[in-house]
């Protein structure tokens, strides 16, 4: 099973669209994927249609229970019109950073609950909270692959020392399969001179990294996500790009995504 | 003294762009103005040019030293070109939630700083993190008004409900003055059918607020910031919009905003 944090402590540049969108362009071409929501504002499963339990009957089980009270995540996945499994969060996954502070093994809790469906399912994504806390350090060390998702402007770039620098520590503290796939850029509008330096920077700082680095053999994806108004309106009708408007620059960027994450020319 | 606080948890929404704008529009407007980075990302004072101390022999203090150690804001503030006066802050801000946990008035630490300056300036803007916890309590324990920037999406509207409980709790619990002046619609772009359909809902939503609401008579700005690169270029030459490109429409806006709230024609 391959697995992915979309992580960057800034907070709206496109980790919940990029998460959703992923996943939704792999289960299109077949592969059986898992999406676990680890924010607490729960946009991920939202974005799908998915804000509460799967009928009266049941109460909401969410990704908090899997944390703190242990519950197998097969006990709290729901299913997302093209077959995809997620594992839902809320405004309750808040208290497990304090509930977890003084726990053995405290971020590992993630890890352990997915360890049972490694057969299961191809692909696992993980969609991260706009911070670096405990909730997405277990992000970090229940997964093998990052991608950062950025927004071609000068405040977003600000934070990326730190975020590469969180990722190194927890390589070299829990998790050494850990490594940054690559930077994908969000919102992407070619004709600004802004986004044409940014990514010229970031292209280059990549390619200078160092053997030891977190982000050597990171890329610059080719695929970049232009900014497509449909991307921001699919989430209102609780459904991927490709279910709300195939044909939308955003589903043949986020295909292209999956395409050169999964098909590579040249093999990562 | 008019007193500010920008907030709003969803991040990328414009918080810290609207903070510096309208604080440099008010400048060029004659007001004395205070501009307060509640934000341990540090970005209204990055947007400014400043990222640490004004010369090599003055360590660079920050709002941390304020809300901790209880330093003088007299000793932390720095001058931008517009003759604003600027609290900045940088990561270290982060740890002032844990080492204020259990302090007594925790909340009212900058209100208390702030104290002795009410005469010295006009107006007060406080930027805050993406965030509803003790930073962000503390900045609406020291304003009478909220300012919440939106970014008209699906997504963006989800934690609105959330914000406005926050900021009722503040009024009932310890600031009874605080109230919402409005919502401003940033990265605007009235072409979309969903920048229209939402601004309506919220028109909607304020219009019908009860007497007692935190958000009664808060109104949707008739000023809405456009989407504008040149707005996202300013920073990175350590500028206001003012500065950068007076002619531009990034410029235009948070003047006309300027304008609706210290020269209204129907005075709130
Ligand atoms: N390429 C795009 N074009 C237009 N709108 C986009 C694009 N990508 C994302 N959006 C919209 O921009 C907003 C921010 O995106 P999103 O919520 O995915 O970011 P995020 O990083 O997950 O935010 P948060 O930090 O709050 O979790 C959303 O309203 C989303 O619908
Ligand atoms: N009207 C606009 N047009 C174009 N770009 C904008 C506009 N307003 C803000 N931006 C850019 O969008 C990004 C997000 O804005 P900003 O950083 O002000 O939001 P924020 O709410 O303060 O974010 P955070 O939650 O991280 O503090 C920044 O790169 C900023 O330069
Ligand atoms: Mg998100
Ligand atoms: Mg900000």
């Amino acid at each position: 099973m391959r697995s992915i944090a979309i992580i960057n402590q800034k907070g709206g540049v496109g980790k919940t669209t990029t998460a959703v969108n992923l996943a939704a362009a792999l289960t299109r071409r077949g592969q059986r994927v898992m999406l676990v929501d680890m924010d607490p504002q729960g946009h991920a499963g939202l974005h799908l249609g998915i804000d509460g339990a799967p009928d009266e009957d049941t109460p909401f089980a969410t990704v908090y229970d899997v944390l703190v009270d242990r519950r197998p995540i097969a006990e709290v996945a729901q299913f997302a019109d093209e077959k995809l499994t997620i594992v839902p969060s809320d405004i309750h996954l808040v208290g497990a950073e304090v509930e977890l502070a003084d726990q053995d093994r405290r971020e590992h809790r993630l890890q352990e609950a997915l360890a049972p469906h490694h057969e299961n399912y191809d692909v696992l994504i993980i969609d991260c909270a706009p911070s670096l806390g405990l909730l997405t350090i277990n992000a970090l060390a229940a997964v093998r692959e990052v991608i950062i998702p950025l927004q071609p402007h000068f405040l977003a770039l600000q934070g990326l020392g730190k975020l590469l620098e969180t990722v190194t520590l927890v390589r070299d503290g829990i998790n050494p399969d850990l490594r940054i796939s690559g930077i994908l850029l969000c919102m992407y509008d070619r004709s600004t001179r802004l986004a044409q330096e940014v990514s010229q920077d970031i292209a280059g700082f990549l390619e200078s990294a160092e053997p030891d680095a977190a982000w050597y053999r990171a890329r610059l994806f080719n695929a970049r996500i232009r900014r497509n108004i449909k991307l921001a309106e699919s989430p209102s009708f609780g459904q991927s790009i490709f279910q709300y408007d195939p044909a939308s620059h955003g589903a043949e960027d986020y295909n292209e995504l999956a395409v050169e994450l999964f098909e590579p020319a040249d093999p990562v």
